[in-house]
């Protein structure tokens, strides 16, 4: 519960909750992708994951190398923006994923589709990167009644009861809101 | 030691491939879950909260053999699922939120779920903002070990769609959760399929029947075209069968010839007649009969209690089964017929020697969906060689028994849930 002192509430602070950054640009597209399992976040070795001097060659290199972006020699990072075709691809298999055009552009579909609310679960779960698709066959249940009719054709003597006779009675499978059993609220 | 989705594989629970991440589930099936003292949410009140919560782990019961119990004594650490609501750096999370919008929850194979307490979180079927129900179902199936689905329809997709009301567990995440858990089995008390009689608009009379699954004091409605039970079972037997006793019955039996039509439910050493006009047992039938009455009575030579009962039209017999025996009374000459009775495998002999399953049957179904009857003991069934079978081969003995084979491979997702679900 909120906070509050002013018997009318009025100190509660009611901040309007922060928003979410929407995904705008090719940047926030890449973030995006790399969060959700889209885009192989560049594979650092973990003891070079942070900033701290190296040995690279004989020689002694005091480096920075930040995730997600390349480290060069000298420690001067270099847009990564030279992983073109690795945003491509990162776009086209969300574009798959999320039944869109597979156009490998950040266009407007692929924006409005990852502006959604959604799970923060990885789309692609698998350090593989094997892709988590539902590969069901889709093969629906065959319906095994739909109004089965019930005909007795037993050679019962006198008719002892309506279904023992030769006439047909339909008795239907009754799902519809009819059936006196009263379901659950839900 | 926060756990974290991709490394998690808590020394707790056993993993049943390495690196599979499709493999992880739980290896037990009693689940308990919490919402965590400090992770309230400042939008639902707090036992509307638990409330859903409660729901969406019964809805994945309803379809799964695991069962889930909210738990707020045992400490923390004994505790499965914990689920929290937070903003922005939140409960210790390596996984900021990133404000209203776009990531609306998380969560971790076998482990604790989160809410983005920036978004706006409803009850169900409020028609606006994020049904938290939903939402709470979706990441419960995360924690139960599935991904993400990319299907029309499942309850797995990453992204929120609009609140459908009523969306349920579709059968392919069914199979899916079932994947990892198994199926759902069990032994039934009694089946039967409930006849009832209406008339169109038109004045015509049609005949309706529903087929339903009870096992002690619960039951199940079985949609047979849509191959699963009607969601939201099971209910407890007082709310939809009023004066039958509410812990369960041993048989129930449908006596249909051109001079009766009554309903019969046996329980112990007595028996109900049902009133299907007015939807409860009759206290005194038309014929003067006052109920609950002795079988003995209404039954005379036929034992009690019995292990179940089914009424065969083509010989107005009714045949009342007890332990290997089995009884034929006829409702013609109100006596068992002579001979009986019988060893079951005598009067039901086995098409195939040896399977069988001799006595103390569970229940006898006359199924008009199958047009067959069934004899059901355990988690196996036995169907009775038909009357069109019998006449393309009259050399089989009336009455065979097919091979028996599983319940839950004919009869799909009758599962139970935690009995402090049951009532919801």
């Amino acid at each position: 519960e909120k906070i509050f002192h002013n018997r009318d509430h009025s100190d509660v602070d009611v901040h309007a909750p922060h928003h979410a950054e929407l995904i705008v640009d090719t940047d926030t597209a890449r973030q995006f992708l790399s969060k959700y399992g889209f885009l192989k976040p560049l594979r650092l070795d973990e003891s070079q994951s942070k900033e701290a001097d190296y040995i690279l060659g004989g020689e002694r290199l005091h480096m920075r190398i930040q995730e997600g972006r390349s480290a060069s020699r000298t420690g001067i990072e270099t847009d990564v923006s030279a992983n073109i075709p690795d945003l491509i691809s990162g776009l086209r298999q969300f574009q798959v994923m999320s039944g869109l055009p597979e156009t490998g552009v950040f266009d407007d579909a692929t924006k409005a589709a990852m502006n959604k609310p959604r799970c923060g679960v990885p789309d692609r779960l698998s350090p593989t990167g094997s892709s988590v698709k539902d590969n069901s066959t889709g093969s629906s249940v065959k319906d095994n009644s739909t109004g089965s009719s019930v005909k007795d054709n037993s050679t019962g003597s006198a008719p002892a009861d309506p279904v023992a006779s030769n006439a047909t009675i339909n008795i239907t499978d009754d799902q519809s809101d009819r059936n006196l059993k009263p379901a659950s609220p839900r | 030691q926060k756990r974290h989705l991709l490394t998690l594989l808590s020394k707790r629970r056993s993993k049943q491939e390495a690196g599979n991440l499709r493999q992880i589930a739980f290896s037990k099936q009693l689940l308990k879950w919490r919402l965590i003292g400090e992770g309230y949410s400042s939008q639902l009140s707090i036992d509307d909260q638990r409330y859903i919560f409660k729901l969406a782990f019964r809805m994945w019961s309803e379809v799964s053999p695991l069962d889930f119990v909210e738990d707020v004594h045992s400490p923390l650490a004994e505790i499965d699922i914990r689920l929290g609501f937070g903003t922005g750096r939140h409960l210790g999370c390596t996984q900021a939120f990133d404000g209203a919008g776009q990531e609306f929850a998380h969560a971790w194979f076998l482990g604790d779920i989160h809410f983005d307490d920036d978004e706006h979180f409803t009850a169900p079927n409020t028609g606006y903002g994020i049904s938290l129900l939903k939402v709470a179902v979706h990441e419960i199936g995360h924690v139960l070990g599935l991904p993400h689905i990319f299907r029309p329809g499942s309850i797995m997709q990453p992204s929120y769609l609009p609140q459908d009301t009523g969306f349920e567990i579709d059968w392919l995440d069914r199979k899916a959760i079932q994947k990892l858990y198994g199926g759902c089995r069990g032994h039934f008390s009694t089946v039967f399929d409930w006849i009832r009689k209406e008339r169109t608009p038109y004045g015509e009379v049609v005949v309706r029947f529903n087929t339903y699954f009870m096992r002690g004091g619960w039951y199940w409605m079985y949609e047979n075209r849509n191959n699963r039970t009607r969601y939201g079972d099971p209910v407890a037997v007082q709310m939809g069968w009023h004066g039958v006793p509410s812990n369960g019955v041993d048989a129930y039996v449908h006596v249909w010839t051109w001079t009766t039509d009554a309903a019969y439910f046996f329980k112990g050493t007595q028996y109900w007649r049902y009133d299907g006009e007015n939807d409860e047992a009759f206290t005194e039938d038309s014929e003067g009969c006052r109920y609950p009455r002795l079988i003995s009575e209404g039954f005379p030579g036929v034992p009690s209690p019995i292990d179940t009962a089914f009424y065969d039209r083509r010989d107005s017999l009714i045949y009342f089964f007890k332990g290997k025996d089995v009884y034929a009374f006829h409702v013609g000459t109100h006596a068992v017929v002579s001979g009986y009775p019988k060893k079951i495998r005598e009067a039901f002999p086995a098409l195939v020697p040896g399977d069988h399953p001799v006595g103390h049957l569970d229940a006898a179904y006359l199924s008009y969906t199958h047009n067959a009857v069934f004899l059901l003991k355990g988690t196996r069934f036995w169907r009775l060689l038909g009357t069109r079978e019998q006449r393309l081969k009259p050399s089989l003995p009336r009455n065979s028994l097919l091979p028996g084979k599983e319940v839950d491979q004919q009869w799909f997702d009758i599962c139970d849930v935690h009995k402090t679900n049951l009532k919801m």
